[in-house]
């Protein structure tokens, strides 16, 4: 239900707006 | 002799003693041997392409996406804030000042401001309704998934009519940050659990250190 949902949200949950993948996990 | 020196600076590695590892630790959530381990990524970052001990967007492309050459907004912005000289490079100490907002223990405020910094693309000092749309696309784009505009417009209407409290189009500061406190989740990707235990993440660091704690 993409309309419940706000667009920092999707943005924040992004994988491309992550930093986790640094530690090569 | 001094020439030598000189002439080499540029081609030398930086090397992080005692004194410049207890200073990071001193201005970060870091310890002494956290810094070592974080030093550890660091050198495996910042030789991945180019070994010259600093790390190129192309590196830093290349650890977060397995690829030094795909165009990525977000990456974009990373590098920018990472590179506090503005430089080019992400030198050790920025590499830490920047993880260090990331650190489960870094006060909310400083997530918030990083944030704010992240997504104002344009660096106008608000965010922007133009700039939220090019994430969610951006972002659409990436993963494969569609969205028509109305239901995009619809999304970025409903994101504004909570956030942007004076209704002026675009989020400024304050309001980024009433907006955040009330949706702490948005924050979840300013928070990097792995900085907690880094030193198990690199216990290679041992080899070098230069205190145990």
């Amino acid at each position: 239900k993409p309309v419940s949902m706000n667009a920092f949200e999707l943005i924040s949950r992004s994988q491309s707006f992550n930093l986790e993948n640094l530690f090569g996990k | 002799g001094c020439c030598d020196f000189h002439k080499n600076k540029h081609h030398k590695k930086l090397r992080y003693g005692f004194r410049e590892l207890s200073q990071l630790a001193r201005e970060s959530q870091f310890t002494v041997n956290e810094v070592e381990a974080l030093y550890e990524l660091f050198k495996k970052l910042s030789s991945s392409i180019i070994d010259d001990g600093l790390i190129h967007k192309e590196e830093l492309q290349l650890a977060l996406f397995k690829s030094p050459h795909s165009e990525n907004l977000f990456l974009d912005r990373v590098f920018y804030l990472f590179d506090e000289k503005k430089n080019g490079v992400i030198e050790f100490d920025e590499f830490v000042h920047a993880l260090n907002v990331f650190h489960p223990y870094a006060p909310t405020e400083d997530k918030i401001d990083f944030a704010f910094r992240l997504y104002d693309l344009r660096q106008t000092g608000f965010i922007e309704r133009e700039e939220v749309k090019q994430m969610v696309i951006a972002i659409l784009l990436e993963s494969d998934m569609n969205l028509s505009d109305d239901l995009l417009e619809a999304i970025i209407d409903k994101t504004f009519a909570d956030a942007d409290a004076d209704n002026d189009g675009k989020i400024n500061k304050e309001e980024w940050k009433a907006f955040v406190l009330r949706h702490p989740n948005l924050l979840k990707n300013m928070t990097l659990p792995y900085l907690k235990d880094i030193t198990t993440v690199f216990p290679s660091f041992v080899f070098n250190t230069e205190v145990e704690e």
